[in-house]
């Protein structure tokens, strides 16, 4: 564990915390994406299986759990409580995710490091999570202005990206035979997708303005 | 050799 890699960990899990004591607190989800939630519920779902099969450390396995908890209740919340649910915005979040899905499983079947199940759904794990944020993205694009939580919780995602891509140079240049190409173009392609979020996002905070997004 | 240790990230 290096200074990067629990950055990266701290920033994501606050990214999900605040969105999930936002949803909790002030009972509503307007703004964000149910379609790039239950991408993530898929992601983590598919990822940590392997709390099944191997254990690393106390840490990791919390961590997972944490990750695992946190995305099923933030899409239960919009799905199913009485009154958040009303908060979703369903006629603006109408990417179609599940075309997102079908490519990233058939992108796991053909490129791979071992062909095992477990194996396969990490890969499409790792390749899911890298356009996950797009129904997000579309939906911030759609309605424009956006309240200062969905804005951080889109910032902190970033972070996450920004220091996870630190972590791996750091192991590269520390650990032996640390490569993995798989991970590195998955995260790097997630990394940039958030870029130009970032790009509006700094823009507003230089002029002290409310983030607006160009339609 | 392949190193498993990626998977030790979350």
């Amino acid at each position: 564990m290096n200074i990067f890699r629990l950055a990266g960990d701290m920033t994501h899990l606050a990214s999900v915390l605040v969105l999930l004591l936002k949803i909790h607190t002030i009972k509503s989800c307007a703004g964000v994406s149910l379609k790039t939630q239950e991408l993530y519920a898929i992601v983590f779902a598919t990822r940590y299986l392997d709390i099944f099969t191997s254990f690393y450390s106390i840490y990791n396995t919390l961590m997972k759990l944490i990750f695992l908890g946190s995305s099923f209740s933030i899409v239960w919340y919009m799905r199913y409580h009485k009154t958040v649910r009303r908060t979703y915005d369903r006629e603006q979040d109408t990417f179609r995710h599940w075309f997102l899905v079908l490519p990233c499983l058939l992108l796991a079947l053909l490129i791979h490091e071992k062909f095992t199940f477990l194996e396969v759904l990490w890969t499409f794990s790792l390749y899911l999570e890298a356009v996950a944020i797009l129904p997000q993205l579309v939906l911030l694009q759609r309605t424009r202005n956006i309240d200062n939580l969905t804005g951080q919780y889109v910032f902190l995602l970033g972070g996450y990206r920004g220091f996870y891509i630190l972590n791996w140079i750091y192991r590269y240049l520390t650990e032996p035979h640390f490569v993995h190409w798989i991970t590195w173009i998955a995260g790097l392609v997630q990394t940039l997708l958030y870029a130009d979020f970032f790009y509006y996002y700094f823009q507003s905070w230089k002029n002290n303005k409310k983030l607006q997004l160009p339609a | 050799y392949k190193s498993e240790t990626g998977h030790d990230e979350l």
